[in-house]
């Protein structure tokens, strides 16, 4: 474990944390895309299916179990808990074009030809997309409240961060996995223009708000 | 197949 995949790790736990935290204090998930949410429990159940065949360490599967069991409160707190605040009219991107052909993908470019091994690429690929709903909405409604940007904000760090990881262990490991640091890249890519927005904004303590 | 370096990644 080197220090750019545990700061990583911690800036995933904590977006999901202030995600959280937000919906219970402010009893409310405006601004949140119901449907990111469902592509993210989508990429932690068919990524961590090795839950059942093979163990790492108690770090590891806690943070599993962690990852898969907050998505599936957020999906039920979007959907039921507190659907009446769910802005279901701005979050209208269509999600089949992103499993369609992520799904594809995953059946043409994998390491293996294998259930578990086209379900881990499947995440793979489905987490580098999984956020344009929430981008989408964002972008749409032209504005996202403090807490929604620093939750974007911490979600994008974290693969950014992994992405450093993968740089320190091709160096010093002679590791590299091309699926993940193609996706990796295509993740952070996509977050670059919220990054840029944050830094002008967010931390000079204004709220994004796009033109219209 | 993957390396197993990934599988310790999350």
């Amino acid at each position: 474990m080197n220090i750019f995949r545990l700061v990583g790790d911690m800036s995933h736990l904590l977006a999901i944390i202030i995600l959280l935290m937000k919906m219970w204090k402010s009893r409310s998930v405006a601004g949140i895309s119901g449907k990111s949410q469902i592509l993210f429990a989508i990429v932690f159940t068919t990524r961590y299916l090795d839950l059942f065949t093979s163990f790492v360490s108690i770090y590891n599967t806690s943070m599993k179990v962690f990852f898969i069991g907050t998505s599936y409160v957020t999906v039920y707190f979007i959907y039921q808990h507190f659907k009446p605040t769910y802005d279901s009219n701005h979050d209208t991107f269509r999600v089949e074009f992103l499993i369609v052909p992520v799904g594809g993908l995953a059946f043409l470019v994998n390491h293996e030809f294998s259930l578990l091994e086209i379900l881990w690429t499947f995440s793979i690929y489905l987490e580098s997309v999984a956020i344009l709903p929430q981008l989408f909405m964002v972008s749409k409604t032209g504005e996202a409240e403090s807490i929604t940007s620093h939750y974007l904000f911490a979600l994008g760090s974290y693969r950014a961060l992994y992405l450093l990881n993968w740089i320190y262990r091709y160096y010093f490991e002679g590791f590299f996995d091309l699926i993940a640091v193609v996706a990796g890249c295509v993740q952070t890519i996509l977050y670059c223009d919220f990054f840029y927005l944050y830094i002008t904004k967010v931390l000079k303590g204004k709220k994004i708000s796009l033109p219209a | 197949e993957k390396q197993d370096a990934i599988k310790d990644e999350l």
